[in-house]
């Protein structure tokens, strides 16, 4: 098989948060591969 | 009021449906190349972010088994809780049976709630899915459902519709040119490795020991080893303003300078109108620039970038498990 998805581009958590006056913290991105840092 | 972590999906937009169970239940979900695990939020969650999306059911689904197994994925966008069970997954026709799925059972920070998505699909290489959960793609793979085992995104430049993830095979429509393929070089993400990069056209010799990235549809910026991030803005001409965004005057974006990166003997250049995001608020506009830090080296200990949406919308993607190689043709 060979398929096709159609994806949309919605706001982001970032952009919906913000407008709403809520900032959200910078974080580095990277450690999304490192998931051990978050075990704690 | 939480402290919470959030990063690389507090500014995912891309997002397509799959559905899950017999009757299918339909959801939308992040296609993820940066991670291997698929959830969705389901009705064993009740928390206020569960609540404000669609919950798969599993007690609606003839085909549904748990496996009693929970499982803790400590995404960087808020981590959460599931239990693990099995269920068919329809992902755009392909039928995967008894695919492992966590089921979200609390989400214990807000992120979440702002979320447009019910769950997200993974799409990297098994080693790295926490709970040992074997990836859809591997199923499609061992199940034989693809014409060729690989997927490609196509990413929009603009507007809501129009951006495309295929299996099975590279849509002819979505780029020009020819595919140039590249080695995966460490099998547990989409992990490639860059031997130049360049300013408008001018080597810097920053890789030239050799740099890794990883190709990431779940981040959303251009990542940049922390250590070239100075020269970059000052090659940029970028201010940093207070609340640490970098800033250029947006009168001038066609004179700034195009970025390349040299992947296996082939430059794919990244033009300002790649990196520059272009805002409005409050009748304000400003220009920032889509590039931010990392102050972590890949596993090897080479500076590490990661290629989210700025890159992947100049760049068709395309990643091959067959092979281990992801290519790249313009978009």
């Amino acid at each position: 098989l060979k398929v096709k998805i159609p994806l949309q581009k919605h706001k982001s958590m970032r952009e919906t948060l913000g407008e709403k006056g809520i900032k959200i913290p910078y974080q580095d991105p990277a450690l999304k591969y490192y998931p051990e840092q978050f075990a704690g | 009021s939480a402290s919470m972590y959030i990063n690389n999906y507090a500014d995912t937009t891309y997002f397509g449906a799959i559905s899950i169970g017999t009757p299918p239940q339909s959801l939308q979900v992040l296609f993820d190349t940066g991670s291997s695990n698929l959830w969705v939020d389901s009705t064993y969650c009740n928390t206020q972010a569960c609540n404000a999306h669609t919950k798969f059911d599993p007690q609606q689904s003839s085909t549904f088994s748990a496996n009693g197994q929970s499982v803790y994925l400590p995404y960087g966008a808020g981590s959460l809780y599931g239990q693990l069970g099995y269920d068919t997954v329809n992902v755009g026709g392909i039928v995967v049976t008894n695919q492992e799925i966590g089921l979200s059972t609390q989400e214990p920070s807000n992120p979440f709630l702002a979320a447009k998505f019910d769950g997200i699909l993974g799409l990297a290489y098994p080693g790295i899915s926490a709970g040992g959960q074997t990836p859809v793609m591997d199923n499609m793979i061992s199940q034989d459902l693809l014409n060729d085992d690989l997927f490609a995104f196509y990413l929009s430049r603009g507007g809501q519709q129009g951006s495309e993830l295929s299996f099975g095979g590279v849509d002819n429509s979505m780029y020009q040119g020819q595919i140039y393929w590249t080695p995966v070089t460490s099998e547990t993400y989409w992990q490639i490795g860059v031997q130049g990069f360049q300013i408008n056209g001018q080597e810097t010799s920053w890789c030239s020991q050799g740099c890794q990235s990883i190709v990431d549809t779940g981040t959303s910026s251009l990542t940049a080893p922390s250590q070239f991030m100075g020269n970059i803005m000052q090659a940029i001409g970028a201010q940093q303003s207070q609340y640490g965004m970098y800033m250029v005057d947006c009168s001038q974006i066609n004179n700034l300078p195009t970025l390349s990166f040299v992947i296996s003997g082939t430059a794919f250049p990244l033009p300002p109108s790649a990196y520059i995001e272009q805002q409005n608020q409050n009748g304000y506009q400003f220009c920032s620039v889509n590039i931010n830090p990392t102050y972590l080296p890949s596993q090897n200990g080479q500076p590490l970038w990661i290629f989210g949406d700025v890159f992947l919308r100049e760049y068709y993607s395309v990643y091959d498990r067959t092979n281990n190689q992801v290519g790249f043709a313009s978009a």
